[in-house]
């Protein structure tokens, strides 16, 4: 609340969720990790 | 100067009231004794009188001694040299001593409140550049997580 | 005294008319205790005449007449004194401030004023704190920053690993790799038919 009333009152209320930001780079990995084995499936079955 | 006219004042009222209490009248009390022993009692009255005004101003100059009355006639006689130019009634204790006493606070909280401007102003000024660095921090996230985007798109 | 002379007061540490009842009492004290030892040597010197038949009763009296008339004089002469001590001596003129009160002439603040003053200094104590843990914010905000770019950094570099990987066997391009890689199996297999169809 005693920030509301700072002069940067506007920059501390829009402070992004950085946990939220992590997580989402979670969500990344674990996409990737899909690919690279789905893509490891395929190599194998080629050979 | 006040300490003088102090001075003056007592020791007229001493000199007058030896002078009341003469060695006639002091006769004229004690007949009796005056009577029978006139030199002796000339003596007593004069031993009586010096007696009675060394001892008084001894006492006097104790007051003085235990008040600092040379001091702080002195001073005050230089105050009311210093306020001759002073027309107007000076002000004057209002009879609510907590009223009083915070004006007496003013001179602090006006110096404590351009100390708080002040600092006030400087903490504003660091809180903006730290804003900034805040912002830059922030679109320096922004472009990192469209980088991460991207790439994952590519593999998409 | 209806004038307490408060502000005398203030300045001698004092009340005036302490003081001046001191010089009265100095005055009163030692008249009487002179008068005792007029009596008390007089008293002395009858014993030395026995048959002078004063009575000590008789000497108390002269002393007694002697005293009042005294202390009367005294009294009459006193008020002046004090009139004297108390309005010339003694006094602060009005005109006058003291030098601790020079405050209350160069800030002639009224009650309203003060308060407002005083409401400001408060107001802008509560904004310097809200600035100053505004301040932590950031700073706390910086410091997580640090840690998230420092993960984002991590994974883009984990990219960047992957990619060079590919690139150091020649799959610069995953995708046209894994299409070459594809059409060449479905080759190998298209040749594999064929050499099975002669075979049979």
């Amino acid at each position: 609340q005693d920030y509301l009333q700072t002069s940067q009152a506007e920059v501390l209320s829009s402070k992004p969720n950085y946990q939220q930001i992590l997580d989402e780079q979670g969500e990344v990995l674990s996409f990737m990790q899909l690919v690279l084995e789905e893509l490891q499936q395929a190599v194998k079955l080629l050979q | 100067s006040r300490g003088q006219l102090f001075d003056t004042v007592v020791n007229t009222v001493l000199e007058k009231l030896v002078a009341a209490g003469s060695y006639e009248r002091f006769a004229s009390c004690y007949r009796c004794f005056y009577k029978l022993q006139p030199e002796m009692t000339r003596s007593i009255y004069e031993e009586f009188i010096f007696q009675l005004q060394a001892s008084i101003k001894e006492e006097i100059q104790e007051v003085k001694k235990e008040g600092k009355l040379e001091l702080l006639f002195d001073s005050l006689d230089k105050l009311v040299e210093e306020a001759k130019e002073q027309q107007e009634p000076a002000w004057r204790p209002s009879g609510t001593p907590e009223e009083d006493a915070s004006s007496a606070m003013v001179p602090y909280l006006l110096k404590h409140q351009s100390y708080l401007r002040r600092v006030l102003k400087e903490k504003e000024k660091d809180n903006k550049q730290l804003a900034e660095a805040v912002l830059a921090g922030r679109g320096r996230i922004k472009e990192l997580q469209q980088q991460i985007q991207a790439r994952r798109e590519a593999w998409e | 005294s209806v004038n307490p002379m408060a502000y005398e007061a203030q300045f001698f540490g004092f009340s005036p008319q302490t003081c001046v009842l001191r010089v009265y009492i100095a005055f009163q004290d030692y008249l009487f205790d002179m008068m005792l030892v007029v009596e008390s040597v007089i008293l002395k010197k009858l014993d030395a005449f026995p048959d002078s038949k004063l009575s000590p009763l008789q000497i108390r009296k002269c002393t007694e007449k002697f005293f009042a008339f005294m202390k009367e004089h005294f009294n009459k002469l006193f008020s002046n004194l004090e009139k004297v001590l108390l309005q010339l001596v003694l006094n602060i003129p009005p005109n006058l401030l003291l030098p601790e009160d020079k405050v209350h002439q160069q800030y002639p603040y009224s009650r309203e004023q003060f308060q407002a003053l005083q409401d400001e200094v408060q107001e802008l104590q509560r904004q310097y704190r809200a600035e100053a843990s505004a301040g932590q914010a950031l700073r706390a905000e910086l410091e997580e920053q640090k840690v998230v770019q420092a993960e984002l950094e991590k994974i883009l570099q984990w990219f960047a690993g992957l990619e060079s990987i590919c690139r150091e066997h020649g799959t610069s391009n995953v995708k046209e790799s894994f299409t070459f890689l594809t059409q060449n199996s479905k080759k190998l297999q298209d040749v594999l038919k064929d050499v099975e169809k002669k075979r049979k």
